[in-house]
């Protein structure tokens, strides 16, 4: 269980965090 | 002697009963800070990532556009209130990296004329403002027609 | 005019004829010699005219710019002889004596004849018409100077009426129950000078909020700014490039 929390955690903060800061940027740019 | 050899057994296996114990102690405490780490980076992220959809949302809303990531490595861009009829309509249209890393525009919904052109504008000026206001230009156009 | 009416003006008022309208130009008639014929006269008039006319002219050109005197004069000089030619053409071919000689035409034009008759009868008629309304216009001068007369001699006596008896008319009534208004907004006068205070302290509380909505829209300005500012700071250079890289 542990480990499976691990990994998403490491999922959110190696993809989906950086994908909605970029997202979010963009949005700034535009 | 064999009395005193089970003796001797016995006190072994007390002694690893102790051992044991203690490490099973250190994994379950190991295990609670773990979790706890987890726990807290959990809550941050999400946190942040509250802040972040919120102010995508407000992105969304005020500029009536909507980016997405899709499958095939595609960023999908969708514009509302384009047609003062029917604001709710979605025009879109995606982009990708082709093998070159350069901006490929393609699947535009309904066809836009001068998306080549547009594509080859913010290849040169990386401006994607411009680019996106352009497309919605555009479409805007075509709608009043 | 009244005013130009000799008639009707008193015998210490009354004008005389009008004078002459310049005294030089009956001059020139009177040095024309009299025994010459009709018809010489006039033309030794008309050349006489042309020359007072020149002598008058001259002064006031002396005055312009670019004149030159010996050059006028012996555009006169060529002038008056012209004008000699050709006043001695009009008299030989009778012209000049045409004027003097009273019409040959014996056989009368009966309708001109008539028009005249009918204007000498129109010009008798209103003669006479004329000097009935000056009568009268005299006769009515006299009666308001009477009148004038009288009035300034009259003394004025005042004397109160009985109101009822004054006006004595169907509304009388309904005019004496009349509401006194100006009493009636004198009586309102506390209540306008606590409206005024009031609509002082709200637009002194208005000018108030205004100038908070001013300075908190500012203030919001100024932080939009700085967040915006260094929101940049952070910004990717190509987010959408990174976007579409990320697996």
């Amino acid at each position: 269980e542990l480990r499976g929390q691990e990994r998403a955690l490491d999922e959110d903060t190696t993809v989906t965090i950086p994908a909605a800061v970029y997202v979010a940027q963009l949005y700034r740019r535009v | 002697d064999n009395l005193l050899k089970l003796i001797a057994e016995v006190k072994d296996k007390k002694q690893e009963v102790e051992v044991l114990t203690a490490n099973i102690q250190d994994l379950k405490e190991e295990y609670a800070k773990k979790k706890e780490t987890i726990s807290a980076a959990n809550k941050a992220n999400e946190e942040k990532l509250k802040r972040l959809q919120k102010s995508a949302d407000l992105y969304k809303d005020r500029l009536g556009l909507e980016i997405r990531k899709i499958y095939g490595d595609k960023l999908q861009f969708i514009f509302t209130n384009i047609d003062p009829k029917h604001p709710e309509t979605p025009y879109m249209f995606s982009l990708r990296l082709n093998e070159a890393r350069d901006y490929e525009v393609s699947d535009s919904a309904p066809y836009l004329e001068h998306l080549a052109e547009f594509q080859e504008n913010v290849r040169k000026t990386n401006n994607f403002s411009a680019f996106l206001a352009n497309v919605r230009k555009t479409f805007t156009t075509m709608v009043s027609k | 005019r009244q005013s130009w009416r000799r008639a009707s003006m008193k015998e210490t008022n009354r004008r005389k004829s009008l004078p002459p309208f310049h005294q030089g130009i009956t001059e020139l008639s009177r040095s024309i010699s009299v025994n010459l014929a009709e018809s010489k006269r006039l033309g030794s008039l008309l050349l006489s005219s042309f020359q007072f006319s020149v002598q008058k002219l001259e002064p006031f050109l002396k005055d312009t710019k670019d004149f030159s005197l010996e050059s006028f004069r012996a555009k006169v000089s060529s002038l008056s002889e012209e004008l000699k030619h050709f006043t001695d053409r009009l008299e030989s071919d009778g012209t000049l004596q045409k004027c003097f000689e009273s019409p040959k035409e014996k056989t009368s034009d009966l309708c001109l004849e008539t028009s005249v008759a009918e204007m000498k009868e129109y010009i008798t008629k209103f003669s006479l018409e004329r000097h009935t309304w000056e009568q009268l216009l005299m006769h009515y001068q006299k009666e308001a100077e009477e009148i004038s007369r009288q009035s300034s001699e009259t003394k004025i006596t005042e004397f109160e009426m009985e109101r009822m008896t004054y006006l004595g008319s169907s509304q009388s009534e309904l005019l004496n129950t009349k509401p006194d208004y100006q009493k009636m907004i004198q009586n309102q006068d506390k209540v306008f000078d606590c409206m005024e205070l009031v609509m002082d302290e709200l637009q002194g509380s208005m000018k108030q909020l205004h100038a908070f909505m001013d300075e908190s829209t500012q203030c919001l300005q100024k932080v939009s700014v700085q967040l915006g500012k260094r929101s940049l700071q952070q910004l990717d250079r190509s987010p959408a490039r990174k976007l579409l890289k990320l697996q």
